[in-house]
């Protein structure tokens, strides 16, 4: 089902590629933050990507959208990317991936640093919804339905990955409801983790 | 249905960022081409992408993987790749999408640039379908009927789209024939559409 296929392409097309080390040219997320850590004077208090998952499916281009307008709250700002993965992948020639880091700014601390992001097969099923006319024969598919059998298809596939199994977060946010604020719900994350 | 999502999630996630003009920073595949000619120069005869359906769903990270032993036949090299698409999506920064162009050699003629890659998709399906105790839950599924699917959702969409309609190829390889040369499937397609 559709869900279950977005959740093993989502694994086995991105994450296998960008967590682990391939023994070769990519030394693996968590030493790839620990360079980016000594290049750019910082601290990541947890070395995961942190993968965001809202309610509504909506992603939008930066995190930075989802702080509230009361800039007392904690609020995320991207900072310069972690190290490109460069492999050739399928006959395209040293396809990219890149991943961001963000920091959420906080009354009475310092900021702290992390790898963040939405999870894309998410994104792309919500502008395929969107579309309905090109798009016919899915426009009678339950949505919450598909990202249940995602999140949940993915839970399993990364706790069987030991070299994956502790280096991403799923992280739901209700992006619906005016009292969640993204970067609050992160940092209890990262408290909760440390 | 497994294939039908990953047309939609293919065109709407790839092929809808990197081929039509998004008005702003890029200007659309046949005119990232155009550019590519003239730094180059260069000449290629059909100004589409052409996508590789391979019947193994096995895709080589270089297409010349697939060049024949004997060198007297048409065969393929990577050369440098179009320039970048970079945009913000969903969270993560400047995302990178990369197009690869190829040169085929042939006796008895100049060699005949082009803009190719496999489905990636389907490379993905085949690592799922490699990993076994990894995605149990899809140990059943008939891959043919998947990649079947696959190809009449992408035909449909892609024909529904008139910024993609005429600048994408899908292009048939059984790379378990022995007598099928991909470098020479290629050429007689872009003799076709010239
Ligand atoms: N040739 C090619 N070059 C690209 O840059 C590219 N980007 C996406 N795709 C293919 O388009 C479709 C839709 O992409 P989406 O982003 O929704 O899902 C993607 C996305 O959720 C995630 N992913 C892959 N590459 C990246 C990336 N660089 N950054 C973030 N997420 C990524 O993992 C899923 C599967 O990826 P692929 O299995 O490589 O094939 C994808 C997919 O079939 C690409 N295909």
């Amino acid at each position: 089902n559709y869900g279950v296929g977005m959740a093993c392409s989502y694994f086995e097309g991105y994450l296998a590629h960008i967590i682990p080390s391939d023994g070769a040219r990519f030394v693996g997320f968590e030493e790839n933050i620990n360079i980016y850590e000594a290049k750019q004077g910082v601290i990541f208090p947890v070395k995961r990507l942190f993968i965001v998952i809202t309610k509504s499916l909506y992603c939008p281009p930066d995190l930075k959208h989802f702080n509230k307008k009361n800039r007392k709250l904690p609020y995320l700002e991207a900072c310069q990317s972690l190290e490109d993965v460069e492999k050739d992948v399928a006959g395209v020639k040293n396809r990219t991936y890149r991943n961001s880091a963000y920091k959420i700014y906080r009354a009475g601390g310092a900021p702290v640093y992390l790898a963040a992001e939405c999870a894309t097969p998410l994104h792309t099923l919500h502008r395929v919804l969107e579309r309905k006319a090109l798009y016919e024969e899915l426009s009678d598919v339950d949505p919450q339905e598909i990202v249940s059998d995602f999140c949940e298809m993915l839970r399993k596939v990364i706790k069987k990955s030991p070299d994956c199994c502790e280096k991403c977060e799923l992280v739901y946010y209700d992006d619906k409801d005016p009292s969640q604020n993204l970067a609050d719900v992160l940092l209890d994350k990262i408290k909760e983790i440390e």
